[in-house]
């Protein structure tokens, strides 16, 4: 794990006597390749050592009888500082239907969590909950929402594949709307951030339905290209958080560090297993703990 | 670094920052820097020109880039099976369906089995290609036995004498044991029907991912012997250096890359031209 791998370097070094600048160096090395190999993106990784050492380094770690310790606080602390404080709850809107659209990259997971959202806001907070099928490409997308959907016993509003998503989407609010539904999760086809057609089609989604949230689905094993998919999809799409999913593998998850550090969007769940069961709240700390190993 | 005039400590700072930046991870750069300082130091370079043709050999070296590893084992008068294995949301259907237009391309006949019968409309996703592509496809009802399909799939193969029969099979993340038992189940049951089956394991990766990459070639492999990679969404903004980490690792070539949704966004590996993307 992180903890001993610092823990080792340094108490290793302190054995020389005095510890000096250097070997405070060596041991951000260390923090530096074990993010590095969590998949947190290089920039991320080098703003959160100067952070680290600026904190860490000073009188209290000259004179401490276990520095490799206290460097392992301070980048933990600083973990959780930058993934925040504390889990954030959906916004919902003042004036019902909410609308949650539904984003990322393609294969990351938006259909099943659109379902597993639609099921955990019905089962827990009993609410009235349409989900709609906007993904015209994929062969049997629209298929794949229905039959969660029918597992939920939640509607599940398609116009077929001929339409415009954004037309499919409008229709699908405004159906939610007349037939009094607390909330509409609308399930977009998946895109690359580089694909300039398709984040222009989902732009136009988005400027159409004015979703209270939009909803960044991300993948716990994205690498280091994690910081330009979230730019670009939180600059141009306005995201107002994120789901990451897969935490049910073995995969560290840096990934959410980097979103959260160069976004600053609050991660607010994450999916943990195939099964419409398999949705948790996100917790800032539990993350920063699976990230330092 | 096309920027720097001189071979310095910001030159290898960006040279190696790029190499991270691209998902190479940290052991696969740590070796690909040492060797480039060494051979820098041993003929005196000063130019980062002097260099550029040493970085594409280094690479290439680790991706066991000669051409026979990288084409698939495909033979004449026989029938040929092909399994697509990876983690959830990896490409494998997707992959499934552009390999089955390149092959029917070549003129080989093909058949397709439906073998994730887990996932909400996986079967009618496959089902839905095989129309399109006018190809047979092997199939059972959702939550059926995957082992099942592949056996019929096998012995309707062999009756019909088809070239090539392609299983997709579930993605499956690889610490979960259950589902790698049934991987290997799977594995078991092609070898018992046709000699020497699979010819082809092909692990299915997403460019964009990270170090995770190394875990699943490691217990994937575990179960299935792993012939070759083959890297989907290539497309987009991620370089897929992974590929160089898993090649270092456990010495799997890339045989396709994705470069798209379309049935002809399959291209075989080339090299060259990954490691000139990767520099950009
Ligand atoms: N193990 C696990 N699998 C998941 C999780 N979330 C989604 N999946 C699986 O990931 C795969 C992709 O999920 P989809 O919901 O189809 O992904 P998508 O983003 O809608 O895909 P596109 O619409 O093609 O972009 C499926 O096999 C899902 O079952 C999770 O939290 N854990
Ligand atoms: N842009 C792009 N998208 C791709 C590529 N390959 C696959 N996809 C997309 O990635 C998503 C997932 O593809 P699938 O083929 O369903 O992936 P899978 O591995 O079979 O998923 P599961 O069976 O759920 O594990 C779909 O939206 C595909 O269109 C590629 O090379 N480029
Ligand atoms: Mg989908
Ligand atoms: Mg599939």
């Amino acid at each position: 794990s992180l903890s001993e791998r610092i823990s080792g370097v340094i108490d290793k070094l302190r054995g020389r006597g005095k510890l000096t600048e250097e070997d405070v160096k060596k041991a951000l090395r260390e923090v530096r390749r074990a993010l590095l190999e969590a998949d947190v993106s290089l920039s991320v990784v080098k703003k959160f050592i100067s952070q680290v050492r600026e904190k860490a380094i000073g009188e209290e770690l000259w004179k401490s009888l276990t520095p490799g310790q206290l460097v392992v606080k301070h980048v933990k602390d600083e973990l959780v500082a930058i993934m925040g404080g504390e889990a954030v709850p959906l916004e919902m809107s003042a004036d019902p239907p909410t609308v949650i659209m539904m984003v990322g990259l393609n294969g990351a997971g938006k259909t099943t969590t659109a379902g597993k959202l639609a099921r955990y806001l019905k089962e827990r907070e009993k609410k009235k909950v349409l989900l709609a099928a906007t993904d015209v490409y994929r062969p049997a997308a629209i298929k794949q929402l229905e039959v969660l959907g029918e597992q939920l016993d939640v509607q599940v509003f398609q116009m077929g594949d001929k339409n415009s998503p954004v037309d499919i989407a409008k229709a699908a609010v405004a159906h939610g709307e007349k037939e009094d539904f607390d909330i509409v999760i609308v399930d977009t086809a998946g895109r690359l951030q580089a694909n300039e057609e398709l984040m222009k089609e989902l732009e136009d989604t988005r400027d159409a339905l004015k979703p209270t949230e939009t909803l960044l689905v991300l993948d716990a094993m994205t690498g280091q290209d994690a910081v330009n998919i979230a730019d670009q999809f939180v600059k141009r799409i306005k995201c107002t958080g994120a789901i990451m999913t897969k935490l049910d593998g073995d995969a560290r998850g840096g990934a959410a560090l980097s979103v959260r550090e160069v976004t600053g969007i609050p991660i607010k769940f994450i999916g943990v297993g195939e099964r419409l069961q398999a949705l948790e709240v996100f917790h800032p700390d539990r993350m920063a703990s699976r990230i330092l190993g | 670094f096309r920027l720097h005039k001189k071979v310095n400590e910001d030159f290898w700072e960006e040279l190696e920052d790029t190499l991270i930046t691209s998902d190479v991870g940290t052991s696969a750069t740590d070796r690909i820097m040492e060797e480039l300082r060494e051979y820098a130091k041993e003929n005196k370079i000063s130019e980062p020109a002097g260099l550029t043709a040493r970085i594409r050999e280094v690479i290439e070296e680790i991706l066991l880039t000669d051409e026979e590893k990288r084409t698939l084992n495909i033979e004449q008068g026989r029938v040929n099976v092909i399994m697509m294995v990876g983690v959830n949301g990896a490409g494998k259907t997707t992959s499934t369906a552009k390999l089955t237009h390149y092959f029917k391309n070549q003129g080989f006949s093909v058949l397709l089995a439906a073998a994730d019968t887990f996932r909400a409309a996986a079967i009618e996703q496959l089902e839905s290609w095989a129309n399109r592509l006018d190809v047979p496809i092997i199939k059972h009802k959702e939550g059926s036995d995957p082992a099942a399909v592949v056996y019929d799939a096998c012995n309707a193969a062999k009756a019909r004498k088809a070239d090539i029969l392609l299983i997709d099979t579930a993605g499956r993340l690889q610490n979960k044991s259950n589902l790698m038992k049934e991987l290997e189940k799977i594995h078991r049951v092609i070898g018992r029907e046709i000699p020497d089956a699979p010819h082809e394991v092909l692990l299915v990766l997403d460019a964009t991912t990270g170090q995770n990459a190394l875990s699943q070639a490691q217990q994937f492999s575990a179960v299935t012997p792993i012939s070759g990679l083959v890297m989907c969404k290539l497309d987009g903004s991620a370089r897929g250096g992974i590929m160089v980490a898993v090649a270092q690792e456990f010495g799997i070539p890339v045989k396709y890359i994705g470069v798209g949704e379309s049935p002809d966004d399959l291209k075989p590996f080339v090299p060259e031209l990954f490691i000139k993307a990767l520099f950009g």
